[in-house]
């Protein structure tokens, strides 16, 4: 996809 | 989540509360660096653009709250609260932090994961993060004696990123695709500036001293 990667880090 | 990476999570929601304890309670931020402060809170401001767009988990949620608030707040206090301000050391902390936020802007326009206003904010809050502690050590290494709330402060604010290192290396053994240069290099040279505090905050630790940072 390119949606860009999700930022599940804080 | 894997252990590490809540470790480093555990690790700097301490940092935070170490010194807000310490400003709320002896209403003192006598050491700590102002513009490490509004350097944190900008950091925060560009990273969590999308707290309330993408929805990671209850838990991501609940700490960029907290991270955002606190950040702010002791900005806050230390700008503002009568007592706190007196406490504050304007002539030595001097780092003219202008001069960090310029170039990782700029870098974050060449190198981010996609040119996008979001992406280039992230890649810019990532570069922040690693040089946001230069005030603090500089100030550090000003002021002779440093009070012990303020090294747990410096000490648990640069053990966090070291977690988040082993994080990183487990993710990248344990998930297919994760790369992330521009996470892993900015943690990685965030975490080696606290090279030489690490150094002179555990001796201190072990020959039972007071911390002294070589002028």
């Amino acid at each position: 996809a390119d949606e860009s990667f999700v930022k599940d880090e804080l | 989540m894997n252990i590490f990476r809540l470790a480093g999570d555990m690790t700097h929601l301490m940092s935070v509360l170490v010194l807000l304890l310490k400003i709320h309670t002896i209403k003192s931020c006598a050491g700590i660096s102002l513009k490490t402060q509004e350097l944190y809170a900008l950091v925060f401001a560009t990273r969590y653009l999308d707290i309330f767009t993408d929805f990671i988990s209850v838990y991501n949620t609940i700490m960029k709250l907290i991270f955002l608030g606190s950040s702010f707040s002791i900005v806050w206090y230390m700008r503002r609260h009568k007592l706190v301000r007196r406490s504050y050391d304007k002539e030595q902390d001097t780092f003219r932090h202008f001069f960090l936020v310029l170039p990782c802007l700029l870098l974050a326009l060449v190198m981010n994961e996609k040119f996008t206003f979001k992406e280039v904010m992230w890649a810019f809050s990532l570069y922040l993060e690693a040089v946001a502690i230069l005030p603090q050590l500089v100030l550090l290494q000003r002021t002779k004696n440093i009070d012990n709330l303020t090294g747990q402060y410096v000490f648990l604010l640069g053990a966090y990123r070291a977690f988040y290192i082993f994080n990183w290396i487990y993710r990248y053994f344990t998930e297919p695709h994760y790369v992330h240069w521009i996470t892993w290099i900015s943690g990685l040279v965030q975490t080696l500036l606290y090279a030489d505090f690490f150094y002179y905050y555990f001796n201190s630790w072990k020959n039972n001293v007071k911390l002294h940072l070589p002028a």
